[in-house]
């Protein structure tokens, strides 16, 4: 099962 | 009305010379960013830089009163409460209505502000509306900047149309990025009758890449983007292996651009 990613962990400023 | 399908609650930034809003999704797996600059506007003046903190959901429900040949005025005065819409009704056959959405404060055991809806058939032919502000902390993060492996440009409405289609067959989908080719190929389907993949290359689509792509993203939140299609005739994919996708929409005098984190691992 592919795991969900959030978008803040590729833009950290956010 | 894009942007509300994604965002509840978000802060218009206001200055002189746009308004911009950017804001994650409830789940933080999307991220939407809008800009509609001043030239846009048929009149536009900001006489200091606020954020307008809308409930988007309210604001569609306002908008949807409004039809193609109104022209809508955007009021907001300062250190007010209250976001005016007017809409200057041109058509004879328009039905005049009064709207006051009034709330104060937000209750953070109400998961949506009470309003209260007003109605006359008699009124002048003029709507107004008033949707409060709620006071959110202003997002002041800059716009992440990505340089992007492969970016593929084709018409809005065929990829409105093929992910509409796949999300009838599955959740999610994969999207590859060779030299001359995008694959779109649709991932766990529903029914197994239905587990072929789908190529779609329609006319019109140019490929930009200096690598191989292949990332996997929810349909769910894709068909949510492709509501801006109508925003747009062309539709930008800029993709990198491992980083969001970018969907971007531009338009002549702004764009609304939206971030989808992908699915790693299987």
């Amino acid at each position: 099962e592919a795991s969900q990613i959030e978008i803040g962990d590729y833009f950290p400023v956010l | 009305k894009s942007c509300s399908i994604l965002v509840t609650d978000a802060n218009f930034e206001c200055n002189e010379e746009n308004i911009m809003l950017q804001a994650m999704d409830n789940s933080h797996i999307a991220l939407v960013s809008v800009e509609i600059g001043a030239p846009g506007f048929t009149s536009y003046r900001c006489d200091r830089t606020m954020p307008l903190g809308v409930d988007l959901t309210s604001l569609t429900k306002v908008l949807r009163c409004a039809k193609d040949e109104n022209i809508c005025t955007l009021k907001a005065a300062d250190e007010a409460d209250v976001l005016n819409l007017v809409y200057d009704a041109k058509s004879a056959f328009f039905s005049p209505f009064f709207f006051a959405f009034m709330w104060h404060g937000r209750d953070a055991s109400s998961p949506f502000p009470p309003f209260f809806l007003l109605c006359s058939a008699l009124l002048p032919l003029f709507i107004h509306l008033n949707i409060s502000l709620s006071s959110q902390t202003p997002i002041t993060s800059s716009w992440p900047e990505t340089k992007y492996d492969t970016r593929v440009t084709l018409p809005s409405a065929e990829f409105t149309r093929i992910v509409r289609d796949l999300s009838q067959l599955g959740e999610h989908v994969r999207i590859e990025v060779s030299k001359e080719v995008v694959r779109i190929s649709k991932l766990k389907a529903k029914s197994s009758a239905e587990d072929e993949d789908n190529d779609s290359i329609p006319t019109g689509v140019v490929i930009e890449m200096n690598q191989h792509v292949s990332l996997t993203f929810s349909l769910k939140y894709l068909v949510n983007f492709s509501k801006s299609g109508s925003l747009s005739g062309e539709v930008q994919l800029l993709m990198s292996n491992d980083v969001p996708l970018l969907v971007a929409y531009d338009f002549t005098q702004g764009y609304i651009r939206c971030y989808l984190a992908p699915k790693i691992g299987d």
